[in-house]
């Protein structure tokens, strides 16, 4: 995976951080102090769909299927997540409980074409 | 998209740089919400203080660990585990007590959980902490009684009822899990405590508001998943 750099325009992992404090969430949510939320950006040719990550992927096969059976219906790909993680959130609920949970799939750790 | 075109999703990148911050900041707001399944940000009134949330989450730690070290010894048993790929995703929610009427032999604490999530979790294990006061020498019964509100009448009802010996000043633990489900399928949010001494010992708890010896419930919760099997 590629961190986007000043020049590159092809698909790579934007760092993106949410500080808590700074929108005024840091009284209710207790840790961490924000959020690195990260989003993927920039163009996927079609030489470079199914790279990386997703190579077995069933929608590959598909997009494969259809670049060989027809050059003229092929499309582009995109720039999607192909790697992600939990955030561990600490807070207080509309009850004044403090709750710790795990929210699944919310760190974009890695961006491929699709 | 056309070829050679952005993505559909990538459209962001079109926008003003200030524009896109606030675009990404509202995302970010939304799904966080979203996911804990909260329609709005909760307002806090009663902060709880730095050093009753660090030992409760020290307590709670330690018992893990106790409990990971010995299965199946620990009282009130050890938490399921799911198979890998088909677990909800888990919450621990800390519920501190609410101090309620007291007399020279009992307490009564109250406590209020987190119903955003009754409806769609199942509660795994739910435990009671209470901090014991050092008494004099020799054992010291304390009988505990859970009380829940009864459905067809005003007062409350005894749910469960526990006599403990304290025989040292400590943290000590009581499995209230089989009380919290009832409380949660009754859809009542509130379970009452009442710790009754012999006496002569005066109140069992050594617990004040802000002190880091203030009793607390942990429910750890999973939410439900759907079995359903879909044909594509």
């Amino acid at each position: 995976s590629i961190d986007c750099s000043g020049d590159s325009r092809m698909c790579c992992r934007k760092e993106f951080f949410v500080d808590f404090k700074e929108i005024g969430w840091e009284d209710w949510i207790i840790q961490p102090e924000g959020y690195h939320m990260n989003y993927c950006v920039g163009l996927c040719p079609l030489h470079m769909a199914g790279i990386p990550g997703l190579a077995a992927s069933f929608h590959t096969a598909v997009l494969n299927l259809i670049k060989a059976n027809n050059a003229d219906a092929a499309v582009d790909s995109c720039c999607v997540p192909t790697q992600r993680r939990p955030l561990s959130l600490l807070y207080y609920d509309r009850d004044s409980n403090i709750v710790k949970t795990d929210i699944p799939n919310m760190i974009v750790d890695a961006c491929g074409c699709t | 998209a056309p070829r050679g075109a952005w993505c559909p999703a990538c459209g962001l990148a079109a926008l003003a740089s200030s524009a896109q911050r606030d675009v990404l900041v509202a995302l970010a707001k939304q799904s966080i919400l979203s996911k804990l399944r909260l329609p709005d940000r909760p307002n806090v009134t009663q902060p709880v203080s730095r050093g009753t949330l660090l030992t409760a989450l020290r307590r709670m730690r330690a018992r893990r660990l106790d409990t990971a070290g010995s299965p199946g010894t620990a009282r009130g048993g050890t938490v399921p585990h799911a198979q890998p790929g088909m677990a909800g995703q888990e919450y621990e929610i800390l519920s501190f007590a609410e101090s309620g009427s007291s007399t020279s032999r009992s307490v009564r604490l109250h406590f209020r959980f987190s119903w955003e999530l009754a409806g769609s979790t199942e509660i795994l294990q739910a435990t009671l902490y209470l901090f014991w006061v050092s008494p004099s020498s020799g054992t010291h019964p304390v009988t505990v009684r859970l009380l829940q509100p009864d459905p067809t009448a005003p007062n409350t009802t005894t749910a469960i009822e526990t006599r403990l010996e304290v025989q040292r000043a400590g943290w000590a633990t009581l499995d209230v899990s089989r009380a919290v489900r009832s409380l949660v399928s009754q859809g009542t949010p509130r379970l009452t405590v009442e710790l009754e001494v012999a006496g002569g010992w005066g109140s069992p708890l050594l617990a004040g508001h802000g002190d880091s010896h203030w009793p607390f419930v942990v429910t750890q919760a999973r939410a439900r998943t759907s079995h359903r099997l879909q044909r594509r």
